[in-house]
């Protein structure tokens, strides 16, 4: 199994921590050697002004891919990240998504360039399966550059949008945060990522599949700490420890991160294959035909 | 008793909730018609596009007055918030500062020409006698904008910095932020107002103002929600509530929120309107007329 996903928002919004807390990682997205700093809080992109090094008037967005073989529960998955580090940080964000829009297309090239050889290799699958896109835990309405990036992307890869660090919002902010935002999309056209529900699925699936669909964009809580586990004192567990209680990444009652690992990896990894051969990949292929 | 507040920080960041908070009060600085509006999200300064509707290429502060006599403790207060919307905001923010550093500059001339008249009414204070500056609280370093404000004002009005919405952070992420903070202000002679300490104080009151200045920049919370007191179920009190617990914004243990508010209003209020009347009105007045 494969899985390359493409992680797309501004510096500091969780990302790194996202990615580590849903595969059990320790990607380290700042300097991809691989090892959490040990103060995560020491980030390699900023100088002591608080200037993003590759921060100035202008976007500058850079494409780094870190790939790493993992093993989830007895299954092997070949899971590469796709990161963005400068998207979104300078003064000027204006088409902050080319450079990535161009890197979707460069490994789609690929691909095309390989079916066309007499002895294909289509095991090298480099094409993205799917784009996280963080979104800032505002509480208003999406920023014009997510609602640009969002609309250049949703037709060239699987748009899985995330509300980074949700727990800053209750319950009540962040269900109309996400009916304002999925408002934002339907006015657009904007596609996310909908797990297909096939005709002879039971409804125990059906149901799995709506609830998924509807619950995006997901309220997520990543962490890099492990704490003690509040009911089981002998276990730790990934969470954030607070004077007022404990946030714990996998307690689906505290955010949608259950739900995103689910659609991610557990469930409907296939159908992100799939959608992104059959239907993204296709599409691609036939406009690239046309011009 | 008077207090003259500045309130300085982007669109979103807490600066009603927290005002509201800390004098038990609701002002809407959204509008200015003094009424919490029944979502707090209903926010008008932002249209459907996620457009802050003031929000441009370039910076558009407005400066945004509102006064209200409230009773504190029998203690009648006349509280004037001089709000800053559009700080921030824009997607090229030079010179944000400009438009501020005049505000407090017409008010020391108001008092200044009050001060020349013949029969003069110096019971009209409208001088700032602090400037509250949000900090976001990303946990990395501040931002060239945060420096460039802190730089222009501190010896122009009383700088209390403040890290909104610290609950997003772990009490250590607080403490490693709050020493990042320190240090760049050390490092550009940024003076943050110090509650100044006198030869007779006795030991208890020494420790206070020690504690008070030492915990800069203080780390809040706010809140317009009450919520079920955990420890007096009879009571309610101002809270977030979250499936984890429930932040008190008048716990000490939760936030610095009760050391912000003993600096403001419980214990050094004269203080703050000494240094403004004593040193840094003073300082404009002489530097007014060398040139
Ligand atoms: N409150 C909260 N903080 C988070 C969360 N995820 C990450 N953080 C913190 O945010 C900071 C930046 O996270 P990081 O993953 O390095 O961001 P990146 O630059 O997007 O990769 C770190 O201090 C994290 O501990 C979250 O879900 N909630
Ligand atoms: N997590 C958290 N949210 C807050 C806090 N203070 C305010 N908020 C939320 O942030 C949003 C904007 O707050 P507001 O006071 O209107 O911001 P302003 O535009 O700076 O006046 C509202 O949804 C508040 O409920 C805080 O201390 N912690």
């Amino acid at each position: 199994f494969t899985l390359n996903l493409l992680c797309v928002g501004k510096n500091g919004i969780g990302k790194t921590t996202l990615i580590n807390s849903l595969f059990n990682e320790n990607f380290d997205m700042k300097d991809n050697n691989g090892i959490i700093p040990e103060k995560p809080l020491d980030l390699a992109t900023e100088d002591e002004n608080g200037n993003d090094i590759d921060e100035g008037l202008h976007s500058n967005v850079k494409i780094e891919t870190m790939t790493r073989t993992i093993e989830e529960n007895g299954v092997r998955l070949r899971l590469t990240i796709v990161d963005t580090p400068g998207f979104g940080d300078a003064i000027d964000n204006s088409n902050a998504w080319e450079p990535i829009v161009k890197e979707i297309n460069s490994r789609y090239d690929q691909y095309l360039d390989a079916e066309n050889k007499i002895n294909r290799n289509l095991n090298d699958d480099n094409r993205i399966h799917a784009c996280l896109y963080f979104i800032e835990p505002t509480a208003h309405w999406l920023k014009p550059i997510d609602l640009e990036f969002c609309s250049m992307i949703h037709e060239k890869c699987n748009l899985i949008p995330v509300i980074a660090k949700s727990d800053i919002l209750t319950d009540e902010e962040i269900l109309i945060f996400k009916e304002r935002i999925n408002k934002q999309f339907l006015e657009r056209n904007i596609q996310t990522f909908k797990p297909p529900v096939y005709r002879l699925d039971d409804k125990e699936t059906i149901d799995v599949a709506t609830k998924l669909y509807e619950s995006l964009p997901y309220a997520v809580v990543g962490s890099n700490d492990f704490v003690k586990d509040p009911s089981n004192p002998e276990h730790t567990i990934r969470g954030r420890e607070y004077p007022w209680g404990i946030i714990e990444v996998e307690n689906e009652n505290h955010s949608d991160f259950m739900l995103l690992r689910d659609l991610l990896i557990e469930q409907y990894l296939e159908e992100l294959h799939e959608r992104t051969n059959n239907v993204l990949y296709e599409h691609y292929r036939s406009e690239k035909l046309v011009n």
